[in-house]
């Protein structure tokens, strides 16, 4: 005889996503509704002193949520936020001449010419606890490998989603820019299509 | 409104370039597993130009794993001592009914020894096996057949030495 198992209770928290308040471009006070997704709360009132480990979320390579958490070993932070580089940066170049800069190194017919990058305005972004995609992060498709996934960053090719659980779809912003003006397409929409599997392919998962 | 498309999620702003998707079993239309594209298509380029097929990513969507595990609940009912034990009485049962039909027929078998009798059939089959072939000389082959009669073997005289 067996003594019978008695579920555990679960957990549960009181603790509701309450919206707050913040201003933005200087002067325009807004009202931010914390939305909960698969776990992930996006829009979530930033701490009131900030932390340098403070858990960010990954995905899979189906797209599934997975928290890090950094740590600090041997000095250095592990696992902490992702670095962006220049992905959402614009690069301005600018020209100089010897009579605006008076370089004590520079020839007086001389131009000098700098690329800077400016920061992308992150007003809605820093809202986002999910890493962003970048090139750097596209995975490679096909039988050598070689055909890059891009624009997309999760999920992977031949993933597999299963019903009643939430994936997150990713992909580089930047990449659909207007061939002709260069602006970065304001919206865009997920489509999901059905595609005809051949025989050869079908069922051989995990074969 | 795209073409090819089963379902299509509303407009979004390009800020993060990301979307949540729930799987939905009427996806699968009854199927247990089926491959789908996922593309993303810019406000710029209009519905009847989007080829969702050329940026997509191809993958599976399944109603579960193929590998069924245990669940939680049914561990804990096992756990309990409750277990849906059909199967078992089934795979008992067969060598159960076997084994009293034979101890049956052992019985039936022994009570009516006596009353057996197999003669006529066994002595037909014996008789197949003991055929009398019949005579040479009736045979249809060897009829005509012109054959010596059977004469006795020359004798000779004894000599006196012999004896």
């Amino acid at each position: 005889a067996r003594q019978g198992i008695r579920p555990k209770e679960k957990m549960t928290t009181s603790e509701e996503v309450q919206n707050w308040k913040r201003t933005i471009y200087k002067s325009i006070v807004e009202i931010v509704t914390p939305t909960v997704i698969a776990g992930v709360t996006f829009s979530a009132k930033p701490e009131e002193t900030p932390n340098p480990l403070k858990p960010w979320v990954s995905l899979g390579h189906d797209g599934k949520a997975k928290t890090i958490k950094p740590k600090i070993d041997k000095g250095q932070t592990k696992k902490g936020t992702p670095d962006y580089s220049t992905y959402f940066k614009t690069a301005s170049a600018h020209t100089y001449s010897y009579d605006e800069l008076k370089a004590h190194n520079m020839d007086p017919n001389e131009v000098f010419e700098e690329v800077e990058f400016i920061d992308e305005d992150d007003t809605y972004v820093s809202l986002n606890p999910i890493i962003r995609c970048t090139p750097h992060n596209y995975f490679f498709k096909g039988f050598a490998k070689d055909i890059s996934s891009e624009p997309f960053c999760t999920p992977y090719h031949t993933s597999r989603w299963k019903v009643g659980e939430t994936y997150f779809v990713t992909w580089y912003t930047r990449f659909f820019e207007h061939e002709h003006s260069g602006e970065v397409a304001d919206e865009v929409r997920v489509h999901l299509s059905y595609v005809k599997e051949s025989y050869a392919d079908k069922g051989n998962y995990k074969r | 409104d795209v073409k090819g498309a089963f379902f299509s999620y509303d407009w979004i702003k390009n800020v993060d370039g990301l979307q949540a998707v729930e799987v939905k079993e009427d996806w699968l239309q009854g199927e247990f597993e089926r491959s789908i594209v996922v593309s993303v298509q810019p406000r710029y380029i209009p519905e009847d130009e989007f080829d969702p097929l050329q940026n997509g990513v191809v993958l599976h969507i399944t109603k579960g794993s193929r590998v069924f595990k245990p669940t939680k609940e049914q561990l804990a009912l096992d756990e309990a001592g409750i277990t849906n034990g059909q199967w078992y009485y089934v795979a008992l049962s067969i060598p159960t009914v076997v084994v009293i039909f034979f101890v049956f027929m052992y019985f039936f078998l022994y009570a009516n020894g006596n009353n057996r009798d197999f003669t006529d059939v066994t002595r037909n089959a014996l008789n197949k096996k003991r055929r009398v072939l019949g005579k040479f000389s009736e045979m249809k082959r060897f009829k005509n057949m012109k054959n010596h009669k059977y004469t006795e073997l020359p004798s000779y005289k004894k000599t006196s030495k012999q004896n």
